[in-house]
């Protein structure tokens, strides 16, 4: 329910006062999402392998991850799609720890790194956000997700 | 810096008392249309912020608002109460480690908007990239202890397309300089749109997996939809909705085993 929470905080005059927001006076409300835009949207790329083939090629640290009970974009979709960019795997398929618990499961290519994050929805830091901030700082840190507790 | 100090939030209503700064207002992305993104930066709470990375974070939908989900419900520092009155602290905020940048992105999202009523109407992921490239370079020349700053961009869902996209245009144009301000290390998405057939195939299987829908349906949405085309078929419609209106239930389908909201 948090996203009620945030129209009911950001709609408050004092808060757009503190934030200089709405500074020419919008004639609707602030929402979390816009109807218009996502029903007006008019050119979508089909598909974002060929850019994740450049970018990796690039030598740009690139993470994708995934929560594993999102039905939305799930992490079937994710791995699927992966799998047409065929890197050459790095890193095989293991675990990744914390807190003594599998926090999901990772693997590293060659140019890009996968991970999922056990339990968590499509918003991964609203449901696991102890597990998503190990996630940021070893993508931080360049470094590959633990694997032991 | 005065344009800076401008756009310093000195508290906002019901938060509780923070060391890190906070700043937040409109980078104009288009002159003649009257194109400007709203953007809220959170410095790093750790004794160094000026050591810490830049990252930018977007949110997807097409539509939706980075202050919204990535601040108030992910990654921020602040979470907010039920009356939507009081703000408190996220334990595990990502600002311990980074600046965060979030980014009402494209015009017409959140606080960010356009005196051009038809730029709602004929938005993509042209213009977003374009727009949120522009709105970086002229939000370093308002915030330059960031210029060459290590920087990064994070996202979810349709900035499964955001995010690749701005790194791309960044890469392109930084091609030009030896030494630029955007110093782009790298990017991560989670639970991102990637590649429209693939992952309408790989969301299907998923459906069926967890059993969410049955056998049948599993197998006419296979059997009737091409994910390859633009327009779908009324029979791949039929099962897609037979297998929403009749079998899914009344769940979060953005996290399956959590309670709805009621």
């Amino acid at each position: 329910c948090t996203e009620s929470y945030a129209e009911k905080y950001f709609n408050r005059p004092d808060v757009q006062r503190a934030m200089h927001a709405n500074v020419t006076g919008i004639r609707y409300k602030w929402t979390a999402c816009s109807d218009v835009l996502i029903k007006t949207w008019k050119d979508s790329d089909k598909t974002m392998l060929p850019i994740y083939k450049e970018l990796a090629a690039s030598g740009l640290r690139i993470w994708i991850f995934s929560g594993d009970t999102d039905s939305v974009v799930p992490v079937t979709a994710t791995r699927f799609s992966l799998s047409h960019l065929n890197l050459p795997v790095k890193t095989r398929w293991y675990p990744w720890y914390t807190d003594n618990q599998v926090g999901g499961w990772t693997e590293v290519y060659k140019g890009l790194t996968f991970a999922t994050v056990r339990g968590a929805g499509h918003e991964v830091p609203l449901f696991e956000p102890k597990r998503a901030l190990i996630l940021f700082r070893s993508f931080l840190a360049g470094k590959e997700l633990p694997r032991s507790y | 810096s005065r344009e800076q100090e401008k756009d310093r939030i000195k508290a906002l209503p019901g938060q509780p008392k923070v060391a890190f700064s906070q700043y937040s207002g409109y980078v104009n992305v288009n002159q003649s249309h009257g194109r400007a993104l709203f953007y809220w930066l959170t410095e790093s709470s750790s004794p160094s912020p000026h050591t810490k990375p830049l990252l930018l974070w977007l949110n997807g939908g097409p539509g939706c608002s980075s202050i919204a989900y990535g601040a108030s419900e992910e990654i921020g520092p602040f979470r907010i109460n039920k009356t939507g009155s009081n703000l408190y602290l996220n334990k595990f905020a990502w600002n311990k480690d980074a600046n965060l940048l979030f980014l009402e992105s494209p015009a017409g999202v959140g606080y960010s908007y356009t005196n051009t009523s038809s730029d709602l109407k004929d938005s993509g992921d042209e213009r977003t990239a374009q727009d949120n490239l522009i709105f970086l370079i002229k939000w370093l020349s308002r915030f330059p202890q960031y210029k060459y700053r290590d920087f990064y961009i994070a996202g979810e869902s349709y900035a499964g397309h955001y995010v690749p996209q701005l790194a791309k245009k960044i890469n392109d144009y930084n091609k030009a300089f030896s030494k630029p301000i955007i110093n782009l290390k790298g990017f991560l998405v989670g639970n991102a749109v990637t590649d429209n057939q693939y992952d309408s195939i790989g969301t299907v299987t998923y459906w069926w997996t967890h059993a969410i829908i049955s056998d049948k349906s599993y197998k006419s949405i296979l059997k009737y939809c091409n994910f390859t085309v633009e327009r779908v078929s009324d029979d791949c419609d039929n099962a897609v909705n037979y297998a929403m209106n009749h079998e899914f239930g009344d769940i979060d389908q953005y996290s399956i085993y959590t309670p709805t909201c009621v």
